[in-house]
């Protein structure tokens, strides 16, 4: 029920009395970004893949709506669990939606180790992950090439000819193998997300980073898979997955060096073996 | 080179777009986990060789039948160990493939957090045992996990290297800190600054 903040090594991480995440405050400038997260779905649009009446889903992303539906922060239950080698927030989002966000005081980097679905299968739908900020980045975002260099992505804009919006959201949405970042120039600051496999999305909304980590679409779209994007999972039900964000935020300058040793170092992760033996003090 | 070439292919296979965006057959997909695990699989014994190789220079090992076989863990990232909850007593050995040490903070699901556990010079490392959060556990893959907690604690890691961390059963008391439910953060530890060089 109440306000609470987490050190990091360069930042107080703030929490709203909801455990959510509120804003973080970088030490050394006293600056304070507001960072709001919050979990949504686009509606997928279904159609009959006749003429401009395509549906959304495997190869082709159509939301029916240009707006989200959230879910509301104020239904979100979160425990806390601090101890002195790693803080964490488990966060019950929704029937289907939960996150443990991470934070090692040693580390600047907040870890988002999300789970969602089943996916209810009344409608298709398309789920997000969202942070929005203060930060003034003109619809101006960043993502990888496939671990090469960072691609400009402007809102609305194709370098090599003049574009037409018909799909505000979906042609908004790039490929984010690695990571998506948005910066503002004002105030020196960049927000970098990494993640742990290919995944789409956007940040041509003012000051947001938003993710795609999940869908499920009730109709081909008529591209060739002949499947509608609608995978059971274990017991048919609806595929669960559960997977890792990590948030930065830094200067301009420093954020290249940051997330490129944090992306080698989470490419490079330690492997982990075990072994039994009749006697552990020998082993030692 | 016979062991490794399995994975080396099947991992040039899924660089193929299909793979990568999730646009193949739902029968492609099944396919293509079952090769990307068989392929993986076949890489172990190349590790457990080579670990092997490596554990034996240390001079202080007086029997190195003692080394027990290696064991690997493909359910770690559903908070489940086959390993970790049957065995109360067990040698972790953590190989770091980074040119860099490497600080790692090792989360093993555990049936109990009665252990103690030391580092590779023998030394206690304080451990946590997490609570597993309800949607995690209500997993159907991990249906046969017994694992409620998870052993938390700091490793330290060399560059191109490995550390060997042991964990022992504890009977009677509690011996390990868990995790508190709190709303105050002002008792965590100062931080300490720290200078890079680039």
């Amino acid at each position: 029920d109440k306000e609470f903040s987490v050190q990091t090594k360069s930042f107080n991480v703030h929490f709203d009395g909801n455990g959510s995440l509120k804003a973080i405050q970088i030490r050394a400038t006293g600056q304070v970004v507001d960072v709001r997260q919050d979990f949504g779905y686009y509606r997928s649009f279904v159609g009959n893949n006749y003429g401009t009446n395509r549906a959304s889903g495997a190869y082709v992303f159509r939301p029916s709506e240009q707006e989200a539906v959230l879910f509301a922060r104020s239904n979100i239950i979160a425990h806390i669990v601090d101890t002195p080698v790693l803080t964490e927030v488990h966060q019950k989002v929704g029937d289907w939606m939960s996150q443990t966000v991470r934070i090692d005081p040693l580390s600047d980097a907040i870890e988002y180790d999300y789970q969602c679905g089943p996916i209810p299968p009344d409608e298709g739908k398309e789920v997000v992950i969202r942070w929005s900020t203060n930060m003034t980045t003109g619809g101006v975002f960043y993502t990888d090439s496939n671990g090469r260099q960072m691609m400009q992505r402007r809102r609305d804009y194709r370098p090599t000819y003049n574009l037409t919006v018909t799909e505000p959201v979906s042609g908004n949405y790039y490929p984010v193998t690695s990571r998506i970042a948005i910066r503002d120039d004002r105030n020196d600051l960049q927000m970098t997300v990494l993640n742990d496999r290919a995944q789409g999305g956007t940040g041509y909304r003012e000051g947001q980073i938003e993710v795609m980590v999940h869908r499920r679409c009730l109709v081909d779209d008529g591209m060739g898979v002949v499947e509608a994007l609608n995978e059971g999972g274990v017991d048919g039900k609806g595929l669960e997955i559960r997977g890792k964000l990590w948030l930065q935020l830094s200067s301009i300058a420093g954020a290249a060096e940051q997330h490129r040793d944090m992306a080698q170092r989470l490419y490079m992760e330690p492997v982990v073996t075990f072994r039994r033996c009749s006697s552990l003090d020998e082993y030692a | 080179d016979k062991e490794v070439t399995a994975l080396r292919e099947w991992q040039a296979v899924m660089q193929h777009h299909d793979a990568i965006t999730g646009t193949e057959k739902q029968h492609v997909a099944n396919n293509y986990a079952l090769k990307l695990y068989k392929s993986i699989e076949k890489c172990q014994s190349v590790v457990e060789v080579a670990v092997r190789k490596l554990t034996l220079k240390q001079p202080a090992l007086k029997d190195p039948t003692n080394l027990g076989e290696l064991l690997f863990c493909q359910q770690l990232n559903v908070s489940a160990c086959i390993h970790t909850e049957a065995n109360h007593s067990l040698a972790v050995t953590v190989y770091n493939p980074y040119g860099q040490p490497v600080r790692h903070i090792l989360r093993l699901p555990v049936t109990h957090r009665n252990y103690a556990v030391s580092d590779p010079q023998g030394m206690p490392v304080q451990s946590y045992a997490f609570l597993i959060p309800a949607p995690v556990l209500a997993l159907k893959e991990r249906a046969l996990s017994r694992a409620v907690e998870e052993l938390v604690f700091e490793t330290k890691l060399p560059a191109l290297g490995f550390a060997t961390y042991i964990l022992k059963y504890q009977n009677g008391s509690e011996t390990n800190s868990t995790g508190s439910v709190a709303t105050n953060f002002t008792s965590l530890p100062p931080v300490v600054p720290v200078s890079r060089k680039v």
